[in-house]
Formats: C-alpha cells, structure tokens, sequence
C-alpha cells in the first residue's frame, strides 16, 4: 500500500491511498484503501491521514475517522496516531498491523506505526525531504 | 504554521531482508515521489499533490500498488485507491481494478467526472477504458515467483486457499 497526505498554500487538506492488497487475497476482497474514515480521510482545519497495513482491522477500526475526532477534540496529530496504533495493537493483539500517516491544519506531521518497516517520507517548501524504511528509523 | 507539507508512505508491514537489499531503489522511489508531489504542490493544490506522489509510487513498480502490486489467489493484479479534498470533504474510490495500473487517477476522475463515491471491479475497468487510461502490463517475473512461492507454501500448510484466508495473512503479514 502507498499513500500521501498534503497540506496545500490555501490551507487546504487533502489525502491518498493506493494498493495491491494482500498477497493471495480472495478475488474480490477489498480491504481499508478505498473505504473513507478507515484507509484514508480528509477535512480542511482538521487533518488528512493515509493508513497502510492489514486492511481488514483496519477497515473494522476505522482508523483515519478515529485520528480525525481525536484531532478535533484537541489532541495533537502527533499523539492521535500513536493512540490509535496503540490501540489497534491493543484490541486485535498483534504487531506489524498498522501504520499510519497524518497532517494538521497547521501542518503539524504525525507518523506512527506497529511494524518493523515502515516505508515513509516528508518534506515542505524550503525543507529537504526525508525517508525511512524500518519502523525503528 | 507550515504550509506546502508533503508526507508519504510506501506501506509497513514484517521485515524481509529483501528490505535491505532494496533499500536504495525504495529510498529514490520514495524521493521521487516526493518530488512529484512537491511540484505538484507548488503548481496546484493539496488534492494535485496527493495524487501526483501516489500516482509516482503506483508507476515504480517497487511498492505494493500499481505496476508493483502484489497477485490475488487467482496471481491477478487487483488494484483500490482512495482520494479526499478536505475543502468540500469530495472523494472518489476504485476497488477490484485490473484494466489500469494508475488507479489513484481513477479514483479522482470517479470524485470530479461521475455522480458516484466509489466504482469497483467491472464498472471501474470500462471507466478506466472510456477514459483511454494506460492498461496494467503484466506482473514482472519477480512478482510472479514470489506469487508461486507463496503458493506453494501456503498449500504445503494446507490451508483450503477459499476459506480463512487471514490465517494466510497472518503467515506472510506483507505489505
């Protein structure tokens, strides 16, 4: 799975997500990518977030709408992802099940993820671009 | 207050050694997209950016998506995308795509060029061929022999491949 998450010079929020899917998936299955509020979601002043990982527990979650309320009741965006993470971990028991990418209204960056890799980067207007690979990056 | 922000993602997941092996093409993969997505955003707006990234990652053929996108049980590329404005709170979605591999595009011509949120399978091939999208070559050798290994490994546990296929996920856990 790919996505991105922008933050535009009007203020403007916007996400994308993209994927193959699981390896030897049933034809037909379609996991979080294409569902809005699970693998991707977007609302100007609010954030934008793009999630990668096990498309069925995270679609159950519904993990981009939970960064968005957490955002909008005040949490920064930074600990929003770390708690829905956390919390995915937590309630389906298991690692290297998801990762997740967020930008606020301010352009406050939040990444976050259960996996040992975690292919990632960001930049802005007038920074150098940054990646990574492993989770511990 | 930051604006002009760009973040992207390749996909998480277990690690494979084959991650470090691959570690450079990923690194430029990833900067390129970067760079798509930048230029996009000093031209355009946040919803050109966004696509262009992707769109960058679905063409290298190095991630999980697009050209690179890993086979179903049947070793069928079957491609689903997403985009959101947060302007209007407008989104488009494709599922269960095949004809094209650039699937984030068609997924924002279902928001801006049809009444519809999301368009899967069949109905997202003819749009994707009415609107003259590049087809998806086929899956490159590599792709295909990870498809067999895999395969092969998950009817060597025998597992019935029709049924609980997240036991099967949870074998492999790739992204």
């Amino acid at each position: 799975t790919v996505g991105a998450v922008a933050l535009d010079r009007d203020g403007n929020l916007a996400a994308a997500t993209s994927t193959g899917g699981l390896w030897l998936k049933l034809p037909g299955r379609v996991g979080d990518t294409p569902l809005p509020g699970a693998g991707v979601y977007a609302e100007n002043g609010v954030v934008a977030v793009s999630a990668t990982g096990i498309g069925e527990l995270i679609a159950r979650y519904l993990a981009a709408a939970r960064v968005a309320f957490k955002v909008k009741s005040g949490v920064s965006v930074e600990q929003a992802v770390r708690d829905v993470v956390h919390e995915v971990t937590r309630l389906f028991s298991e690692e290297n099940t998801i990762g997740l990418i967020a930008l606020d209204a301010a352009g406050n960056i939040g990444i976050h993820s259960n996996c040992e890799v975690f292919l990632r980067g960001y930049t802005f207007k007038g920074g150098e671009p940054r990646v990574a690979l492993l989770g511990s990056e | 207050m930051l604006r002009e922000v760009l973040v992207i993602h390749g996909g998480a997941g277990r690690f494979r050694p084959s991650i470090l092996e691959e570690r450079v093409a990923i690194e430029e993969a990833l900067r390129s997209a970067l760079y798509d997505g930048m230029s996009a955003l000093s031209s355009g707006n946040a919803l050109d950016a966004v696509e262009a990234a992707v769109k960058s990652m679905e063409g290298s053929g190095v991630f999980n998506a697009g050209k690179g996108a890993s086979l179903n049980l049947l070793g069928e590329q079957a491609l689903d995308a997403s985009v959101m404005f947060g302007r209007d709170l407008s989104f488009g979605a494709v599922a269960s795509l095949k004809y094209t591999w650039n699937a984030v595009s068609l997924a924002r011509k279902v928001m801006e060029r049809t009444d519809h949120v999301f368009l899967v399978g069949y109905g997202a091939d003819k749009l994707a061929e009415a609107l003259g999208f590049e087809r998806t070559p086929p899956p490159p050798p590599r792709l295909l022999e990870r498809y067999r290994e895999l395969l092969e490994k998950a009817r060597s546990l025998g597992y019935d491949l029709w049924k609980r296929n997240f036991e099967i996920a949870r074998l492999f856990l790739p992204d």
